[in-house]
């Protein structure tokens, strides 16, 4: 219960302070565990400060840093206990082009080194770019979706149209 | 143990089937706003056991049915199918003899939802349970929903913690 | 106070329905006040379908179908009332690349018949290559933001720096 | 009545002073994640007369003044200036007899902020209702933050109609 709960504390805090690093291209940040000494009932917390900043609340880091932060904690709950499929819908959206390519390392990485499968929803063209394949949903007729196999050179039709 | 396809069959805007082969590495999924893409990613929750409408964008199950287009009537049923390839022998038991295991769940208009694993009818626990087994679900940490990385960033510090829970 | 509420509404939901048929490129969409027979208690329902679609409840809608309508209606608001300055955060983030060229020439369009200024933050390129001035906002020492004039022509090397 | 300048110093990541020349039409601001774009858009906010340090993604005041980097220490004192183009005489009394209007802001670590208006001494409310007074200020629907437009779209009924209360 009890040790469960503690060894899966510093697994994940171990995995989210590297993941930061990496994602932010240095930096630091950790997990803390608040409110209750008891691993059981204790909230977690987040404390990170991207590189050459200082250490604030989460609240004040932009919308990018924030998103970042964020896929750091939730990558590193997954390399904890490895899944089967991963689907991230849109989770690139509100990065700028340097943060994206260092977002995809990482994913690419990990398809790479587990047998896990990535369906990753996108309007970035550098993501679709860096995907093994892609699929088009297309409403050609208005209100009903079809699925159709994009050709990677094509894709730059298929998300300027509507 | 491989998440191979899934089929949808008048779930959200896919009034027609359709059919998405998962393969090894990174599938890319595009489209203009409103496509469907969103829908599609909805659909394989729902299959895995997702029951709260509301984490569907919906009011009630029966939302994930599809409602009618400018040139076609609403239907009254949906279905989506997920196979798992199982070579490797890794399933949960009873399932572990299959070389595939085929979690389906369809829902009728005003008459609820009904799952199937391996044409067996069975319960939403039995799928969840499946799921969970394999270390992932509806609601696993690896299924990130559009606009659900915010509410990671904005959770309080106990609602946070369920991420650790899954990690245990 | 009811009367000038209710005359707010009407100004409201002419401007709304017509901005959504227009960042659309078609649909339907009105206003309509709820809970109560009071203009000045009721609350304020938005019913939308875009092109070819029936009408639903809002959250059915995709991320980016309820970007565009937002702005509909915030714009909406802003013809009945104008503002000699518009910020805009980033409302571009969810939208493809139809809807943002959309969305540039409503917001174009207001800025050449009235005498808001528009300040437009943001990471898509499209939107950056139809403003009339760009500033760079840098961080060559980190933790420390400068502003710089950007040349249109530049902008792209400042979009992926990090 | 136009808004012109707006001098930013010891502001959030802004420690050295900038200035933005706010010119006709349409002026974008670019740059990587977290270099200071909100932050700049929150200084107009702010000098504007928000009061509340949450819409500033704050828990206190005291977090917009400059807290520190790496190799500079924080700053006690953050200051933003507003100044405001007067020459077709638009203002509301007693401020309209100025070519130009300025309107400034500052706050002291643990002291609270002081406002000014073209050198006088002014109280926040002067503040708030001289730009209400030009249909706009710190909650107008023509400024809107970074991930507002999501808060549009899922707010109740009851909290949309303040856009409403705006228009009339
Ligand atoms: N039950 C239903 N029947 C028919 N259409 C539906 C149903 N539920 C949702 N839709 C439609 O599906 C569309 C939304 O699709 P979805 O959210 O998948 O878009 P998306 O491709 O993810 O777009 P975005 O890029 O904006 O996120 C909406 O226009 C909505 O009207
Ligand atoms: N009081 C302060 N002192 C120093 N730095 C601060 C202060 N408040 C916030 N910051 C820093 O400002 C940065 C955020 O800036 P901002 O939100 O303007 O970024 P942005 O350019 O909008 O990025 P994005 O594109 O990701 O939205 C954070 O890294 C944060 O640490
Ligand atoms: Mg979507
Ligand atoms: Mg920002």
């Amino acid at each position: 219960g009890r040790e469960r709960m503690s060894a899966a504390f510093e697994a994940v805090d171990g995995h989210f302070g590297a993941l930061f690093k990496r994602l932010f291209g240095g930096g630091n940040a950790r997990l803390s565990l608040v409110d209750s000494d008891d691993p059981l009932k204790a909230g977690l917390e987040i404390l990170a400060s991207p590189p050459g900043k200082r250490l604030q609340a989460m609240s004040l880091l932009s919308g990018g840093e924030q998103a970042l932060t964020a896929l750091a904690l939730l990558f590193a709950v997954f390399l904890t206990n490895p899944t089967p499929i991963c689907v991230l819908d849109e989770v690139d959206a509100p990065l700028d082009d340097a943060n994206v390519e260092r977002f995809l390392d990482l994913v690419g990485e990990i398809a790479g080194s587990t047998e896990t499968r990535f369906l990753v929803v996108t309007h970035n063209p550098i993501s679709m770019a860096r995907m093994d394949r892609l699929f088009g949903v297309t409403m050609a007729e208005r209100g009903v979706s079809q699925l159709v196999s994009v050709d990677l050179v094509r894709a730059q039709d298929l998300r300027a149209t509507a | 143990m491989h998440f191979n396809r899934l089929r949808l069959s008048g779930f959200k805007s896919f009034v027609d089937a359709v059919e998405l082969i998962i393969e090894p590495g990174l599938t890319g999924i595009v489209g203009p706003n409103g496509c469907g893409k969103s829908n599609l990613v909805e659909g394989l929750r729902w299959v895995m056991g997702e029951t709260s409408a509301k984490k569907l964008r919906g009011s009630g199950m029966d939302d994930v049915i599809f409602n009618g287009a400018s040139a076609r009537p609403a239907r009254n049923i949906a279905e989506v199918v997920l196979q798992l390839d199982n070579a490797d022998r890794a399933a949960p038991a009873p399932y572990n003899d299959n070389d595939e295991i085929e979690i389906a769940r369809r829902i009728e208009r005003e008459a609820g939802s009904d799952y199937r694993i391996n044409g067996a009818d069975a319960r939403a626990r039995d799928v969840q349970r499946l799921f969970a087994d394999l270390a992932t679900g509806a609601h696993a940490t690896a299924l990130v929903g559009q606009g659900e990385i915010g509410s990671v960033v904005n959770a309080k510090p106990e609602q946070r913690r369920a991420l650790l829970e899954e990690a245990a």
